[in-house]
């Protein structure tokens, strides 16, 4: 790189020059964030440099994180289980000096469950923090449990509280995905037909980067 | 889009178009949005007596005035951005995360002496 890129690679809070592998696609939400703030007229844009409107939160930073986990164990899980997964996410990319104020977690599936399980029967599903090898912290409860009788396309968890949002957050984060179905007759492998179709999962983090903390003056 | 100042061939301190494209950085395969922004700079003369829109400061004017009794030995004030704009950039991080990050004062919207 010369000078003059470095320079002002470092001046956008980039140590170098990124180069995509396998890029993903943009998220619906941060489309939406971007044209808005593209709307604004300067003042304002100026005004909500350190705020998420979309979001209403703090924040300057908006980043998605892809999931680099694997389903445990290999193979089909069994009885009731219908689905166990570790979830990583490389928080590296974080700064030193960022302010975590909201962590989203996105599961999707590949299409809504419009059958759900047997009347009776709801499919249950539990986070738990986990090591990175995928096993659950010893003594911790789940960090959430939800019960389903139908599966959306998308869902949404707030895991703001559970990262401590206010907190610069670790290095990465593991946790661990249980999805199983309960009650009602019929056999247990039946019942998870909906979980099936989980399609992948991501982490959407908002951060208050150092210039929302520095006030300075102006002239 | 940013506000395109009157940007017009005046010599007096104001506004001057620059538009920046990313992909004149080569920076167009990790970029998402924008292609490029009008990020204007500053240029243009502040000569005594200093008109009031030229956004000056009580020294600008002193300076002017001396520049104008020894224009050898005080240089004129410098144009310099005195109102700023962030923007939003979309881009992939080295982890190919997709980071949505705001960026402070990226638009020169202002000029003053």
């Amino acid at each position: 790189l010369s000078p003059q890129e470095s320079a002002l690679l470092r001046s956008l809070g980039l140590s170098h020059k990124p180069s995509p592998k396998s890029p993903a696609p943009v998220p619906p939400v941060l489309w939406r964030i971007f044209h808005k703030r593209r709307t604004l007229p300067g003042p304002q844009a100026e005004l909500e440099s350190c705020r998420v409107e979309e979001l209403n939160v703090p924040g300057s930073i908006v980043r998605v994180f892809a999931d680099q986990g694997r389903f445990l164990p290999e193979g089909q899980p069994q009885g009731r289980l219908c689905l166990r997964k570790l979830l990583f996410f490389n928080l590296s990319a974080l700064e030193e000096g960022e302010r975590l104020t909201m962590a989203q977690l996105e599961l999707r599936f590949h299409h809504s469950s419009y059958h759900g399980p047997s009347p009776g029967q709801v499919l249950e599903l539990r986070l738990y923090r986990a090591s990175p090898r995928g096993l659950p912290r010893p003594g911790r409860g789940p960090l959430l449990e939800r019960s389903f009788v139908q599966l959306r396309k998308s869902l949404l968890f707030d895991l703001s509280a559970a990262l401590k949002a206010g907190e610069a957050p670790a290095r990465n984060l593991a946790l661990l995905l249980e999805i199983s179905a309960s009650g009602g007759p019929g056999s247990p492998r039946s019942l998870c037909g909906a979980s099936d179709a989980f399609a992948a999962t991501s982490l959407l983090l908002v951060t208050l980067g150092r210039q929302c903390g520095a006030a300075r003056s102006r002239r | 889009s940013a506000p395109s100042p009157p940007v017009t061939p005046s010599p007096l301190c104001k506004p001057r178009r620059l538009y920046i494209s990313f992909s004149d950085v080569g920076w167009e395969n990790w970029i998402i949005a924008p292609q490029g922004y009008l990020a204007n700079y500053c240029g243009g003369e502040c000569p005594f007596p200093l008109a009031a829109e030229l956004n000056s400061t009580n020294h600008a004017v002193l300076q002017t005035m001396v520049h104008s009794l020894d224009p050898q030995g005080t240089p004129q004030p410098c144009c310099v951005p005195v109102r700023l704009s962030p923007i939003s950039i979309l881009y992939y991080d080295n982890s190919d995360n997709v980071v949505l990050r705001h960026y402070e004062d990226m638009v020169v919207d202002e000029c003053g002496c």
